[in-house]
């Protein structure tokens, strides 16, 4: 199972993480 | 047996006119209908192309959606002997990489069957929700994230798919040129009815008609029919954040000074299977796309370039402080059924389910009047993935 999010941020939206990575829910993935 | 063949005698006798009429007449009527069908489906039902290797063919020859739901009925309609259960969910959890200290009940034995240990929750102190814009929804594997350009998301690197076929779009159907990829299947509008449920028809909406002119007149309402004044307070600093400015969005346009991302998580067979809210946000509306269900493992996703477009999933579409914001939970062959909390009437991988490609739209805006639409704090669980 998969899920995506597709959402409008401000273009300084940075995501802190890296393709490949093991994620746990709850844990920051973007921040402005 | 031979004797009463031999010696029992036959008598023939005259079949009634009526009879014969009404059989004659029935067989047509058959016919016209099952002609009428086929007639209605050819012009209402496209059947995606699947482009991909031989492979890809092979598994689409299979009939995934039935074998997903007898899996589903094997593994949550039949319990495991008491005996069998700790070695079995011991071993799966090997095979998995399931830690089990984190699960909210250890006694394993109390699970009855695999659909209930796969859909386990987990203590309430394990995963702490960063105080940060977004937060993973789910456990899981970060498979791709980054722009969306053009109205195209990047599934993995170098293969785009189209953000009107992953979300629908206002016209409802796509058209298919012969030669051309699947990212521009087909989508017709299906609009049902769902108890209290208003219906939203096209996917471009007004701000201004879903949060109303003045959004100090939503909390008047509230207070009109006497709701504690301090909840009222929270909720409406909540509200205040949410507010976006007054103004026309859809999904491709987007305010100046705002753009569309994306992000794709791979939820592998062992990890935690429920999803939580990634930040504070309002649910508006959901659409069911009725669809395939193929295996989302990387993969399947390098060979089938349209994959998350072609399988059955569930869009939540909402508003959080920065405009639009989506969630869109993809089923797969194992876990074909998408459990979404705050909507108890959604089923999916039904056996009557609406033509491949077409989805149901449902809009939450009854949820709450404050907000017009079912709100959501960061780490809420929203709902999960169950077996089948």
């Amino acid at each position: 199972s998969t899920v995506v999010l597709v959402f409008e941020a401000p273009i300084d939206f940075k995501f802190c993480m890296k393709p490949g990575q093991k994620i746990k829910y709850g844990q920051k993935i973007g921040e402005v | 047996f031979n004797e009463a063949w031999k010696k029992t005698k036959v008598t023939w006798y005259p079949i009634p006119v009526g009879l014969g009429i009404a059989f004659i007449a029935f067989q047509h009527m058959l016919r016209v209908y099952v002609r009428e069908k086929r007639k209605e489906q050819d012009t209402t039902e496209f059947r995606p192309i699947i482009v991909g290797p031989w492979q890809v063919h092979v598994i689409d020859a299979l009939p995934l959606r039935a074998l997903s739901r007898l899996w589903g009925r094997i593994n949550n309609d039949y319990n495991l002997p008491v005996w069998l259960r700790e070695p079995f969910y011991k071993s799966y959890s090997w095979l998995f990489d399931c830690n089990l200290e984190e699960i909210e009940n250890t006694d394993l034995k109390s699970y009855p069957n695999l659909g209930s240990f796969f859909y386990r929750a987990l203590k309430p102190d394990v995963r702490p929700i960063e105080n940060a814009t977004l937060v993973s929804p789910a456990d899981g594997k970060v498979l791709s994230f980054g722009l969306v350009n053009n109205g195209k998301l990047e599934q993995v690197k170098g293969i785009t798919y189209s953000l009107d076929a992953f979300l629908g779009r206002k016209e409802g159907k796509y058209v298919i040129e012969p030669g051309k990829q699947i990212v521009d299947v087909v989508t017709s509008t299906h609009i049902v009815d769902e108890k209290e449920f208003a219906n939203v028809n096209g996917i471009t909406y007004s701000l201004d008609a879903l949060l109303g002119d003045d959004p100090v007149d939503a909390t008047k309402q509230v207070s009109s029919v006497g709701e504690d004044a301090s909840v009222q307070s929270e909720e409406n600093n909540y509200k205040k954040e949410l507010d976006v400015a007054k103004s026309v969005v859809n999904l491709h346009g987007v305010r100046e000074g705002n753009t569309l991302y994306f992000c794709v998580i791979y939820l592998s067979p062992g990890d935690y299977h429920r999803f939580h809210s990634p930040t504070n946000w309002v649910v508006e509306m959901r659409r069911h796309f009725a669809g395939e269900l193929f295996s989302v493992s990387p993969y399947m996703l390098k060979m089938l370039p349209d994959l998350l477009v072609l399988n059955e999933r569930v869009a939540l579409l909402g508003r959080w402080r920065y405009g639009f914001f989506s969630m869109i939970p993809v089923g797969a062959t194992n876990v074909g059924s998408i459990r979404i909390n705050f909507d108890k009437a959604l089923r999916t991988n039904r056996r009557e389910d609406l033509p491949v490609g077409t989805y149901t739209e449902v809009s939450y805006k009854k949820a709450s009047k404050l907000f017009d639409g079912q709100p959501l704090r960061a780490g809420d669980e929203m709902g999960g993935f169950c077996l089948g």
